[in-house]
């Protein structure tokens, strides 16, 4: 099923979870276009990850838009899995696994900046 | 492997000597302070095995090196805990040496004993830790200690070849390091 780049798809869910990040399971197979209500508390986990810059606003949006997409997929590479772009099974068990609070690239302000081996 | 930003590292004469010390006010009281050392002794004693760098407890926290503590929600370092599961500990790129545990976790030992869901084995986290602690970041190698997550009741302890490549790279290798001798001891720790 092609979406049109620009149509958005609102997935009608529940907001209120409680466990940490459990709540993000709601999110599996969202990808580009698409606009899940809380996606915004996703971005947030990314942007602490080191995986987006906070936006000038400082309101994320819940739309999955190109610039989540990359971030996305620099998330896969990072953490070894299929890198498809989208918030695939996969994905979403890392993200809500429990992990290390260290950033995953040590600078902020660019989306992949560990020196890799 | 990877490093942090600038490929920090604890620049010492040799023989490198790093202090670590437990914030006696900040610890977690279901597991002696005894039984943590030897954890934590365990954990810093994989590193010791394939770096030319030793550890050393000192009671003197203010002095230490490397200061360990269990800290819940937010804890003065601006990176505030957030309860059950999620974020588990982290600890800063060198040599800045302080390593917090989030202390909403239920910490165990063995998974005989805990038979809590959301369990967390001390000793892979702090095998993490220290891995940053020494300059190491997030490994892509899903196998690695230095890989970000680690799910509940799992334990990730043996140094894998991506581990051991990035640490060596940073400190050289311990001259009575051989990968047969770490085999040897994955072996007995297991048997243990």
């Amino acid at each position: 099923r092609i979406l049109p780049e620009y149509s958005s798809t609102v997935i009608a869910v529940d907001a209120h979870t409680t466990a940490t990040w459990h709540g993000f399971t709601r999110f599996l197979d969202a990808g580009k276009g698409s606009q899940v209500s809380g996606m915004s508390e996703l971005k947030k986990y990314f942007s602490r990850f080191g995986y987006l810059p906070i936006p000038d606003t400082n309101n994320f949006t819940d739309i999955f838009d190109k610039e989540f997409q990359s971030a996305v997929l620099a998330y896969q590479t990072n953490l070894g899995l299929p890198v498809t772009g989208e918030l695939d099974s996969d994905t979403i068990s890392t993200i809500v696994s429990p992990r290390c609070g260290v950033s995953d690239t040590k600078t902020h302000n660019a989306t992949f900046h560990a020196t890799k081996h | 492997f990877a490093y942090f930003y600038g490929k920090p590292r604890w620049v010492r004469q040799a023989p490198v000597v790093l202090t670590y010390a437990f914030s006696q006010n900040n610890m977690i009281s279901y597991i002696s302070l005894n039984v943590t050392r030897t954890v934590f002794k365990r954990a810093f004693s994989r590193w010791e095995q394939v770096i030319p760098v030793s550890f050393m407890e000192i009671e003197d926290y203010p002095s230490a090196d490397i200061r360990i503590g269990f800290y819940y929600g937010h804890h003065g370092d601006g990176q505030p805990f957030d309860g059950v599961l999620g974020v588990l500990a982290h600890a800063f790129s060198p040599e800045n040496g302080r390593f917090h545990l989030d202390a909403s976790e239920t910490w165990a030992l063995d998974f005989e004993t805990v038979k809590s869901r959301v369990a967390v084995d001390l000793e892979s986290v702090a095998t993490h830790e220290i891995g940053h602690v020494l300059g190491l970041a997030h490994s892509s190698v899903k196998e690695a200690v230095m890989y970000p997550s680690l799910s509940p009741r799992s334990k990730k302890v043996d140094l894998k070849i991506d581990d051991i490549n990035g640490v060596q790279a940073l400190y050289g290798s311990n001259p009575n390091f051989t990968f047969s001798s770490l085999l040897a001891s994955e072996k007995s720790s297991n048997k243990g």
